[in-house]
């Protein structure tokens, strides 16, 4: 199965 | 003292709903270069990007950089009293409470004037690298936007593939399964607004959920163009150019393995 990944993982917090 | 005034008022109206489903509240912030406002959504998943430049409007003045924290409903609320003629200007103080939005009709006849409550509204920023894109798809935001209703009918997530001969959307329910693909225009095909452009270095394949790709689809009024962007394993950008002004992009995260 898939799951949605959150933008978090992919951005930093500034 | 912060001034921005567009002829073109009914954009203004567009934008607000190209974003009002999927951010409620967001702060938009005004420089001397003019709007720019960044917002997640809810759950965190996607992330919208407004950007305006000032010399997309027909009078800007900001002396001091301002952050407008806005109910983007309300301000749609508000948006609605404008004719879609009508002349749009934003006025705020330097250390504002309230927006001040006034709505001039074509020929002067009608003025009116409303004032929107600000709120303070913590965000929280991201930083997004400025990528080279491995695929860049450049369609007409219509085709995109009829590709992602229809295939929600099916089903909830869309695999995007993109190949040096096309992009294809693919799509998998109880009902059974679907894709459609669109190939590349060859260049004799027509008006440059109808065509598909793809600029691809290796072919990408992700997984996206139709459900906030048909939110970003509200703003296919704002143009007759999208260009989606695609690397491996990092969210799509999917970009509405705003004509002479800016654009508005969507960012969203995959659905990746578990």
């Amino acid at each position: 199965g898939r799951k949605q990944a959150s933008l978090f993982s992919f951005f930093q917090k500034k | 003292m912060f001034e921005a005034r567009l002829t073109e008022g009914s954009l203004l109206k567009k934008i607000i709903e190209a974003i009002k489903d999927l951010v409620q509240e967001a702060n938009v912030d005004c420089s001397e270069e003019g709007l720019t406002m960044q917002a997640m959504d809810a759950s965190h998943v996607s992330l919208c990007s407004l950007n305006m430049r000032h010399g997309g409007f027909d009078h800007y003045r900001c002396d001091r950089s301002i952050s407008l924290g806005l109910n983007l409903a309300n301000l749609g609320k508000i948006l609605k009293c404008a004719g879609n003629d009508d002349v749009v200007t934003l006025k705020a103080e330097d250390e504002p409470d309230t927006l001040t939005l006034m709505f001039e009709s074509p020929n002067q006849e009608r003025i009116s004037d409303f004032e929107l409550k600000l709120m303070d509204i913590e965000t929280e920023h991201l930083g997004i690298p400025n990528e080279e894109y491995k695929c860049t798809i450049s369609m007409p935001s219509g085709e995109f936007q009829r590709i992602v209703r229809d295939l929600a009918v099916i089903g909830e997530t869309c695999i995007i593939t993109c190949t040096k001969e096309g992009v294809k959307f693919s799509v998998s329910g109880d009902l059974g399964n679907g894709n459609v693909t669109v190939r590349q225009s060859s260049a004799a095909d027509g008006d440059e607004k109808d065509q598909v452009k793809i600029q691809m270095e290796e072919p990408v394949t992700l997984n996206f959920a139709l459900r906030y790709l048909g939110f970003f689809t509200k703003a296919t009024p704002l143009g007759s163009t999208v260009k989606l962007h695609m690397s491996p394993d990092v969210p799509i950008v999917v970009e509405y150019p705003i004509d002479g002004i800016g654009s508005i992009s969507y960012f969203l995260a995959p659905k990746i393995d578990e």
